[in-house]
């Protein structure tokens, strides 16, 4: 059974991208075989792995053109990673989604054509509710919703659960929170702790690992590198290995 | 004459609501009656200044209700630093704007009715070139862009400029880029460094003034204010001093 695993949040710059490439990357080396989908026109997920997409099908086209998934599936070089890549042309989607008949469902169509031949799925979103985001949320099993140890970060996390709770009951019943993850901890900071707290004591399913602020999980995407493949002994590397242990271990039924 | 300055990117996380409240604080501070209008729905520049809304009017009834911009502006508590501020209605603007007439121009008609009384707007924008940035892009006189010292940040800024000669061309002739505002700057890493020199080199108008990171800007918006006012002894503090020096010495007609 393939789960679909979306990582998304509206507030921008928490780390959604990194969490993507990585966990991807981690959950593939664990034999695992993985699909990533860059649903953001930013195409940093793309952009982070190296991949260039020239003229071929992208996630616009598997969403607004006639092309499947497999049409539009690439290898990103690394074991058992897939990645469909995003262009800038998937800017227009959210403009052009807005008039098209079961708009909020396109993904989810999208994915009945193939899904089976991955054990996971991983969606990365833009920093928006628009209906890209939408769309992923629709096809989602679960959402990990990343949250910097920062005073703006914890601002919106109310606003965005709510919003999910607004999609679980109106076009996607099994849509589960699989919880916030806290990153770019910095432990010199009492701001970090605080900011930790609270969201903890807010969501018990809060993901045990916290991602440390980490100079190299900055650098990697630059080579076009997980972080495993840039430095495997770093702290971040083995952060995102405890992760992928944590989400293969155990899904909760919020 | 008002000056409309808007701070956006699409690019998520990169200093925008930091820059917004503290370059406004900091040109009020310098004498000019400064608006700030919080046009994010997820409202942190609202947030970040400590003000509740309430049921009062809001960034929303500007654009979409009949409200005037004397209806919508509150003080702040800072002297001649007035706000607009945002809530999560704001949220819905973006599609409920998609079928209304001029649906471009809603910010600048709503401008036209009293922006004389102030020297400078400023307008924050969320992470995203939906209609709600468009609308800020189609009223302002200046765009200032920051950009994060990293990798991922710099992807998105070549994307992000032809939005807005998009924008110049069909919208708003006067639009001006400012420039590029380097931000989060790490001393202790090449990254930073090899990111500025390259935003340089493309955007010969990047502001001389460098945010470097600083847990203090990350502080501040958890109590309810400006840098100056949380840590005036602060390198944060003196950097968007500078910065308000910057903008108020030049603009770029580039
Ligand atoms: N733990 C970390 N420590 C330090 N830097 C990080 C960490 N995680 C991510 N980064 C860097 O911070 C920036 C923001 O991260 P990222 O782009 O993954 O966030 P995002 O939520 O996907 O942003 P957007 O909202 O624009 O999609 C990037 O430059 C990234 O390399
Ligand atoms: N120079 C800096 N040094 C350290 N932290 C900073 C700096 N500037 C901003 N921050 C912090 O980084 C986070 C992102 O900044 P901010 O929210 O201003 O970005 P933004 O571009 O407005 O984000 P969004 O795309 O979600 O609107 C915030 O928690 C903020 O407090
Ligand atoms: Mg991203
Ligand atoms: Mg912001």
């Amino acid at each position: 059974m393939t789960r679909t695993i979306v990582i998304a949040n509206q507030k921008g710059g928490v780390g959604k991208t990194t969490t993507a490439i990585n966990l991807g990357d981690a959950l593939a080396r664990r034999g695992n075989k993985v699909l990533l989908i860059d649903c953001d026109p930013q195409a940093n997920a793309t952009a982070g792995l190296g991949i260039s997409v020239g003229d071929r099908p992208s996630t616009y086209d598997l969403l607004l053109g006639d092309a499947s998934l497999s049409d539009v599936t690439m290898p990103t070089g690394f074991d058992r990673l897939s990645i469909v890549p995003a262009t800038s042309d998937l800017a227009g989607a959210e403009v052009e989604l807005t008039a098209v008949m079961a708009r909020e469902s396109r993904m989810t169509q999208a994915l009945e054509g193939g899904i089976e031949a991955y054990d996971i799925v991983i969606i990365d979103c833009p920093p928006s509710v628009g209906l890209l985001t939408i769309n992923a949320l629709t096809a989602a099993d679960e959402v990990i919703v990343p949250v910097q140890c920062e005073y703006l970060a914890l601002e919106g996390l109310g606003q965005f659960t709510s919003t999910l709770e607004l999609v679980r009951r109106n076009l996607n019943q099994k849509l589960r929170m699989r919880g916030p993850l806290l990153t770019m901890y910095d432990r010199r900071t009492t701001l970090s702790q605080q900011v930790a707290d609270e969201v903890r004591s807010h969501f018990p399913e809060t993901f045990q690992t916290v991602i440390a602020r980490s100079v190299r999980l900055g650098e990697a995407p630059s080579h076009g590198l997980p972080i495993h493949a840039y430095d495997p002994r770093s702290p971040a590397s083995a952060a995102y290995d405890a992760l992928a242990e944590e989400v293969l271990g155990t899904v909760t039924t919020v």
